[in-house]
């Protein structure tokens, strides 16, 4: 996260390779399944041996019995349709929910956030010096309209998706935070409105940020959860 | 610290079942865990192979043969793997091959092999016995030759003559760094014996065959599961924990640069290893580092050694099965990125129909996933369960394993799949031209319950 702070998500995952490494961000959207982007994954077709889902720490690499933490493996990896860049983990065995960790709300099926909606993304990624990539950094960002996003990306911008602002600043999602979440509030409660997706440049001053619009698949991901 | 097991070539979930008429030669040896089931084995001398199953208990069943096709049947158990003795199925030999007890018995010039207990048609001071393996008319070699395994010929003109079985380090080459090797080499260059990957004893290891099923960590082979130079294993000497195998290389010429049918230039398809597109910098903006300089990081990736991985310039690319294509970075603080930014191929097959609206009135015949799947029944329970079918939605038109939309998915038509790993998927058909369902507008007030809470108190002690 380019130009984030410190700061706490408790719906957000961090996934580890067969190393342990983190390579890859994910929201809990239940307790037994996250959701994550495609591209942090070669197939859907394949076991997922050796990976797991870290949550429960807001450090990187947190210390060997570190309170609180959870590393859960994967078992199941389940493929969005196919324009949706998006895939559903199953984790072996149902996450604790506490303080640390809990699940973030799904939006209504094809819902579109408003604009100026008050959100966050959230990520182990890299900081480009902006920050301490050790701990879980949040950035704030609001929603624009995809009207708006268009001027930007001359008309590039999906439907499926969606942007919000990057400030001049420029805040944003980098490497390894994909697949993390974008969650935008709603009354008291956090609903994860977009998911993280690889953009050429991180945090680029006066470029938006296209996330992934999780409303359009609403129904796949309560399908996959129910089935 | 060599474990008994090292003697040993698995065949997980396999069984050696004995025919009816010699099934009394099987031995139960109940009671014994793995380790002493193969040593008693590697101490018996009519024993060359044994079962242990796993589940309920462990149980050790000594054999005097292996899976040869004649005395015995190879079966499939899940609760069960065989083990055979390496030097009865090995089809190479190590050193001189004084242990091979293979079942080749033509000389090298084509040669039939005369029988070791016959004198005829040439007299020999060799006698066969229980623990010299000299047995029928194989090759052996049971005076050390230099050139390994021979027998005397049935050729009257020719009293003896080597039997040309090639050494395991020539038997099977490597292409490039030896990371698709998949011989049987179980020692390394300096002949220290191989630790089992299976097993954490002389040396601790992350690499799990379990872990990594794409890279065959079978027994105690030399394999490449890390992208080293060439291929290695952890030794039984616990003063060294690894050590590189020495493992002919091909001969054959390399294809040439960016003509492999697989390889590809403005996608990546799986990890990427077959990328040779010219994206060389990170999704940041960070110009990536030259493969064949060391400043600012330094590594192992050395272009010519890993000549057929395409490292030219600074391209991203994945030269030890990482999860996607990748390049060391021009600044310092940052040593290695993912190239995530380098889109994923579509894998798709070709459409091969369309629906109208969300296909829920769709009565076609593709009976397809996307990914090229068969469908499954709507009217069967395997491999998995329905839990929409015929029953469950009647005027769905649920026939055959066609292509349906019966809870009027948003995506499309779709099936359950023959694929165990795969519950259901969407199906080679695409919406017909220019029909859009549009995205609603905001919705006024929505209730969420048991979700998206957090506790926002500002939270200093959890920063160390």
């Amino acid at each position: 996260i380019v130009n984030g702070i410190p700061g706490n998500s408790p719906w957000t995952v961090s996934l580890r390779d067969r190393k342990g490494n983190h390579f890859c961000g994910g929201s809990m959207v239940n307790p037994r399944w996250v959701i994550s982007t495609k591209q942090c994954f070669s197939s859907c077709y394949v076991d997922l041996p050796g990976y797991s889902a870290m949550m429960g720490t807001l450090f990187r690499d947190p210390q060997e019995g570190e309170p609180g933490v959870q590393t859960i493996p994967l078992t199941k990896i389940v493929c969005g349709p196919s324009e949706s860049q998006l895939v559903m983990l199953q984790l072996e065995y149902p996450a604790q929910f506490n303080e640390r960790v809990s699940q973030i709300c799904l939006p209504p099926e094809r819902y579109i956030v408003p604009e100026h909606t008050k959100c966050e993304i959230a990520g182990w990624g890299e900081t480009r010096g902006t920050g301490d990539e050790t701990v879980l950094n949040v950035a704030h960002v609001p929603v624009i309209s995809n009207t708006e996003c268009n001027k930007y990306f001359r008309g590039r911008v999906r439907e499926n998706e969606m942007c919000t602002n990057s400030f001049q600043a420029g805040v944003g999602a980098c490497e390894k935070d994909y697949g993390g979440p974008l969650a935008c509030q709603n009354a008291d409660c956090w609903v994860l409105e977009g998911v993280i997706i690889p953009m050429r440049r991180c945090g680029h001053p006066g470029q938006p940020n296209i996330f992934i619009r999780v409303s359009v698949y609403v129904d796949w991901i309560k399908k996959v959860m129910e089935m | 610290l060599r474990s008994s097991l090292n003697d040993y070539q698995r065949s997980e979930g396999r069984e050696l079942v004995p025919t009816a008429w010699n099934a009394a030669r099987m031995q139960m040896l109940p009671g014994l865990n793995l380790e002493e089931c193969a040593s008693r084995c590697s101490q018996s001398q009519d024993c060359r192979a044994f079962n242990y199953e796993i589940r309920p208990i462990g149980t050790c069943k000594h054999l005097p043969w292996v899976a040869d096709g004649s005395n015995a049947e190879v079966k499939r158990n899940v609760n069960c793997d065989l083990y055979e003795k390496k030097v009865y199925v090995r089809k190479c030999i190590v050193g001189k091959g004084e242990d091979y007890r293979g079942k080749v018995f033509t000389t090298k010039s084509g040669l039939t092999c005369q029988q070791w207990w016959s004198k005829f048609p040439h007299d020999h001071r060799w006698t066969p016995s229980p623990t010299n393996g000299l047995e029928l008319n194989y090759c052996r070699n049971p005076d050390g030759d230099r050139i390994g395994p021979w027998c005397y010929t049935t050729d009257p003109e020719r009293r003896y003559e080597s039997c040309n079985i090639p050494q395991c380090k020539d038997e099977v080459c490597i292409t490039c760094n030896g990371e698709d090797y998949r011989g049987q080499v179980d020692h390394t260059e300096s002949g220290k014996e191989c630790q089992r990957w299976d097993q954490q004893f002389p040396h601790q290891h992350i690499y799990q065959p379990e872990k990594y099923p794409d890279k065959s960590l079978d027994d105690n082979y030399c394999r490449n599961p890390d992208a080293s130079p060439v291929p290695w294993c952890y030794t039984t000497d616990p003063e060294t924990e690894r050590e590189s195998c020495d493992i002919s290389k091909c001969t054959e010429v390399l294809v040439e640069k960016g003509q492999r049918s697989s390889f590809t230039t403005n996608c990546f398809r799986g990890r990427g290893e077959d990328y040779r597109g010219k994206v060389n910098e990170t999704a940041s903006g960070i110009p990536c580092q030259r493969w064949d300089i060391q400043v600012p990081h330094r590594h192992p990736f050395i272009p010519n050694i890993y000549e057929c991985k395409g490292l030219e310039e600074n391209y991203c690319r994945n030269p030890d099965g990482s999860e996607a294509p990748w390049c060391f970075t021009s600044v310092p603080e940052m040593r290695t990125v993912l190239c995530l930014q380098i889109k994923r191929c579509a894998d798709d097959i070709e459409a091969e129909d369309c629906y109208h609206e969300n296909g829920k009135n769709y009565r076609g015949v593709v009976r397809k996933t996307r990914k090229g799947i068969t469908c499954q029944k709507w009217n069967v329970n395997t491999p998995h369960q329905t839990r929409i079918n015929p029953r469950t939605h009647p005027d769905a038109n649920l026939t055959e394993n066609y292509c349906r939309n019966p809870d009027g998915d948003q995506h499309g038509p779709w099936c359950y799949t023959t694929d165990p790993k795969t519950e259901f998927d969407y199906c080679a058909i695409k919406q017909c031209a220019g029909e859009k369902v549009p995205l609603t507008e905001t919705v006024e007030t929505v209730e969420f319950s048991e979700c998206g809470k957090r506790d926002d108190r500002p939270q200093p002690t959890r920063l160390r």
